[in-house]
Parts: structure tokens; C-alpha cells; sequence
């Protein structure tokens, strides 16, 4: 799982 | 992903849809600021740099080509389109929406949640994107009355960011590390600069008379 600042969102 | 966040982005797709109605119906873009659609691409390209370096899912890269694609087409229809470009009141768009850019970028090198070139350009266009609407907004208070589909387009625009707000109150309630003040601050900002629209909005739905912006 990519760490806490991944950019999941649009 | 939640049914906020979804519903936010389908919110976010059917204002773009909204619009690319408008301008191909009416073959015209009156009403619409070519730089609020130009802050717009600047937004998608900013934010979407890692398209093609870090695949989240389908969904996800499919919606990043979507809004990349649909406003610089929206963009290049404003400019270049015979008929469209014709259309457009460039004594009305007058804000100097170059100085949203530059203030942007400026804020996003002193606050950003990593100092590496991806997360600068992300916060960049965070930023960005919560000002874009202002051109927009000042020119629908300059051009009087507003057609429907503009209306429209707006009103969605600043829903599909309202929806998001829920969307992190959900998230920050049942992801434990889950922390995203800059977009979370900034999409504040961004819903509360429609504010007085949206009240303008629901004067005009209520009555069912034309919206209409005080100058």
C-alpha cells in the first residue's frame, strides 16, 4: 500500500 | 471510494457534460469564461502528472483522461472553433486569472506535504482549482441574465467539490491515518466562494425565474 500522501482521489 | 466521493465525481462528469452540451447545442460559449475552462485544464494537467507512473485503478485513470481530454477540448473550442469563438465576449472575461496561477504555485512551494516536483504541481493545483471559478463567477455577475445550461454547469461545479468535503469527513471517520488537510482546506475554500451563487441558484429555482446575479 503506497504511504499516507498516496493520491487516491481525482 | 465512498458514495460521497462518487457522487462527487459524477457530479464533477455531468457539469463537464453540462457544459460540452451548451457549447455544441448552441454552438455558442456566452456566458462561459474561457479562463476559468483554461485554470481548469491547467488544474487536470498539474494534478494528473502521474497518470501514467502511478495506476491506482481503471476507474481512476479513466477519469483523469476524461477531464484532461474534455477541457482542452472545451479550451480549444472557446479558441479556435469558428462559430464558438465567435461567441465569446473577451471585454466581459477581463479577470486577470494569470495572478490566480502565479499565487498558486508561489503558496504550493511553501505549502505542500512533500518539497518533490509531484507533490508541488499537486498542491498547485489544488489551490488552483479553488480560485478557477472566480472568472466564471465575475463574468455571470457582468453578463446579467444567465442561460440554463450555464447555470447548470456552475451549480454542479461547486456541488461536486461540497460532496467531496463529505466525502473526507467520512474518511477521516473511518480511515485512521487518513489526513488530507491541503485538499480538505482548500476544497473549503473552494465550496464557500460559491456561496452566494448557490444562494442566487435556489432564489431562482424557488421562484422559477431567471437567474439573475446582483453586479
Amino acid at each position: 500500500v503506497k504511504d499516507g500522501t498516496s493520491k487516491d482521489e481525482l | 471510494m465512498n458514495i460521497f466521493r462518487l457522487a462527487g465525481d459524477m457530479t464533477h462528469l455531468l457539469s463537464i457534460l453540462v457544459l460540452l452540451l451548451k457549447i455544441y447545442a448552441t454552438k455558442s460559449c456566452s456566458g462561459v469564461s474561457r479562463k476559468t475552462q483554461e485554470l481548469y485544464a491547467i488544474v487536470f494537467l498539474a494534478r494528473y502528472l502521474d497518470l501514467f507512473t502511478d495506476f491506482i485503478s481503471v476507474y481512476n485513470t479513466f477519469m483523469k483522461i476524461v477531464f484532461i481530454a474534455s477541457s482542452l477540448a472545451i479550451v480549444w473550442c472557446i479558441r479556435v472553433h469558428p462559430m464558438v469563438k465567435r461567441s465569446y465576449d473577451k471585454d466581459l472575461d477581463t479577470f486577470r486569472h494569470y495572478l490566480l496561477v502565479a499565487a498558486s504555485f508561489l503558496l504550493a512551494l511553501f505549502l505542500h506535504e512533500k518539497f518533490t516536483f509531484l507533490e508541488i504541481f499537486w498542491a498547485f493545483s489544488i489551490y488552483l482549482e479553488a480560485v478557477a471559478i472566480l472568472p466564471q463567477l465575475v463574468l455571470l455577475q457582468r453578463s446579467g441574465n444567465v442561460d440554463n445550461l450555464t447555470g447548470q454547469y456552475v451549480f454542479f461545479l461547486g456541488a461536486y467539490r461540497g460532496l467531496y468535503i463529505l466525502n473526507w469527513i467520512y474518511r477521516y471517520l473511518t480511515e485512521p491515518r487518513f489526513t488530507r488537510w491541503i485538499a480538505c482546506v482548500s476544497g473549503v475554500v473552494q465550496t464557500a466562494l460559491y456561496a452566494d451563487f448557490f444562494y442566487y441558484y435556489f432564489i431562482s429555482w424557488k421562484n422559477n425565474s431567471k437567474l439573475k446575479l446582483p453586479a
